[in-house]
């Protein structure tokens, strides 16, 4: 890509992560996840899609039409839901910190 | 626009740190962003889209689907949680903060890159992050269309701007979206700006006393004095119109202030009456009759409008005199929306120019075309200059899928003598000659291998 696009990729490679949920102690029930932006840094906030909140919602989707619902507070779902959030090693992180981890590249099973 | 190999100044594959857990700390919509799209995709409309993540055939239940559909405009704000040993590290590891570029900041044509990460948690090793690159292609409000091309998964993932550089404009709503069976080609975003207004009230709101945290959420690129806000746009995409004719509608481009050229198949009949709407810089509607069309068997599929008044305001595209495959170009019409939104631009590749007897007779490109675009402009992205008529985008007649990514447009230079020669003496005589073409322009047209030579004559 030309040069305009470096500012927008570092950044995109800086606060693209990936977002899973699941619900405790039922691995058998399946994974959701989708992307999300990393908001900030300390403390961690990220945004991602509510797609993968619906499975879980106390009441079930129909709260999301209602025309009044603009926001639902974190207990909107139920208890067992267990949130991750994944991300790339900073590119830009302090000299030497990038290069931690284990040198030796592999071809995990997916 | 697409899926990009990445450079590789950061070598992917390097070990991801492990999944962090996290606690929801709120769900979220944009009001307005729900409102254009029931406006947009709603009423009569619904029938017609899916924005389900999977293609038409496939198997998702009815309810998976209404969940799909009353989720999608709705985000969830996060809070990473950390215990004591890996604070110091999440401090660094999290990354930078972003910037937000107010809504309305981007113009419809800038380019835009999405980046998000294909089938989500699936496999992060290798799709985390994946890069894919587009334009803004129309906007309503908050809700905003790219043609950066996006897979499942990638729902919630960032879209940044060129310009201001890097700044967050949105989030992908939803990946995919099919009108009547097909595939569009679009993204559907959410404007990043709306919906951190919406968290950081809601924050406040929900949690009293979580005003700093709130404050932790990114400013607005427009707080920082020092970079420029308007990206310039494209200002020869103010000269695609809009054109109605009684039931039927197309685009079509204004290559006079009194002349615009569509397609036939847009206003079939000469004399017809025809209602011409531009929406740049501001809306207006003139009305204007058919003062040529080719006939049915021509294979150049034109028409032209006089109009009884001047289009103000809109700047007259230069015609192209050469094309070169490769070149960026971008196609601006009122596919998808019609009247209900304004012209929408996609951008692509010229990816083939077809010549009969030296005379290039076909533009290909891989910009999206969708029904509606017909008679829209094709201009090449560099210079703005007028390259052709958008006429269709491919069907396959056996499965009847339509490919927005492989079109045919009427160069500008099979038209434009025609063109000047009526605008300037009022003389059709050059445009009918456009219903003379010769048999290998038609054979082109057709999408019929040329014959290699005439066969010759048994008797």
């Amino acid at each position: 890509m030309g040069r305009q696009w470096g500012p927008a990729m570092r950044t995109a490679e800086q606060a693209g992560c990936v977002v899973s949920a699941s619900r405790a102690g039922q691995p058998e029930a399946g994974l959701w996840s989708c992307s999300g932006v990393i908001l900030s840094r300390s403390p961690g906030l990220v945004l991602c899609h509510g797609g993968i909140f619906t499975p879980f919602l106390r009441a079930g989707s129909g709260v999301l039409t209602a025309a009044s619902a603009a926001f639902l507070p974190g207990d909107s779902c139920n208890d067992d839901l267990r949130l991750h959030v994944q991300w790339s090693p900073m590119a830009a992180s302090p000299a030497g910190r990038s290069e931690r981890g284990r040198p030796e590249l592999c071809t995990p099973q997916c | 626009a697409g899926l990009e190999p990445r450079s590789s100044a950061r070598p992917r594959g390097r070990p991801l740190q492990p999944p962090r857990p996290a606690e929801l700390l709120l769900l979220l919509s944009c009001p307005a962003f729900r409102a254009h799209f029931a406006r947009l995709f709603g009423g009569d409309a619904a029938e017609q889209w899916r924005f389900a993540s999977g293609a038409p055939d496939d198997e998702v239940s009815e309810d998976e689907e209404e969940d799909q559909l009353r989720a999608l405009g709705w985000f969830a704000l996060l809070r990473v949680r950390s215990g004591e040993a890996a604070a110091e590290e999440d401090a660094d590891e999290l990354g930078a903060a972003v910037a937000v570029a107010p809504l309305g900041t981007v113009p419809k044509g800038a380019p835009l890159l999405a980046c998000g990460s294909p089938f989500g948690a699936f496999c992060p090793d290798i799709f985390l992050n994946t890069l894919s690159r587009g334009v803004l292609s129309n906007s309503a409000g908050p809700l905003l269309l790219t043609d950066a091309r996006c897979l499942p998964g990638t729902e919630g993932g960032g879209v940044f701007a060129v310009r201001p550089a890097g700044a967050l404009v949105a989030l992908v709503a939803a990946p995919l979206c099919w009108k009547a069976r097909e595939w569009v080609g679009l993204t559907l975003l959410c404007a990043a700006s709306p919906l951190l207004h919406a968290a950081r009230a809601a924050l406040v709101g929900l949690h009293p006393g979580s005003e700093v945290l709130a404050a932790q959420l990114p400013p607005e690129v427009g707080a920082m004095r020092s970079l420029p806000l308007q990206d310039p746009g494209l200002p020869w995409a103010a000269a695609a119109v809009l054109v109605e004719c009684s039931t039927v509608w197309g685009s079509g481009v204004a290559v006079a202030p009194r002349l615009v050229v569509t397609c036939r198949h847009v206003v079939p009949r000469e004399e017809a009456r025809v209602l011409v709407r531009s929406a740049i810089p501001k809306s207006a509607a003139i009305w204007g009759h058919v003062v040529f069309a080719t006939q049915e068997m021509s294979p150049y599929d034109i028409a032209v409008v006089s109009l009884e008044k001047s289009l103000d305001g809109i700047p007259m595209p230069v015609p192209a005199e050469h094309f070169h495959e490769g070149e960026a170009v971008s196609v601006v019409g009122f596919g998808v929306f019609g009247q209900a939104c304004g012209p929408s631009v996609t951008s692509g590749i010229l990816s083939a120019v077809v010549h009969v007897d030296d005379r290039p007779v076909m533009l290909q490109t891989t910009c999206a075309v969708h029904g509606g675009s017909s008679g829209g402009p094709l201009f090449s992205t560099r210079s703005g200059d007028l390259l052709g008529i958008v006429a269709s985008n491919t069907r396959d007649n056996n499965t009847g899928a339509t490919y927005p990514h492989l079109n045919f447009s009427i160069p500008i230079t099979v038209l434009q003598p025609a063109l000047q020669q009526y605008s300037e003496t009022g003389d059709l005589r050059s445009l009918r000659q456009l219903d003379r073409a010769t048999e290998p322009v038609q054979v082109v047209w057709r999408l019929q291998r040329p014959l290699a030579e005439v066969p010759r004559s048994k008797l």
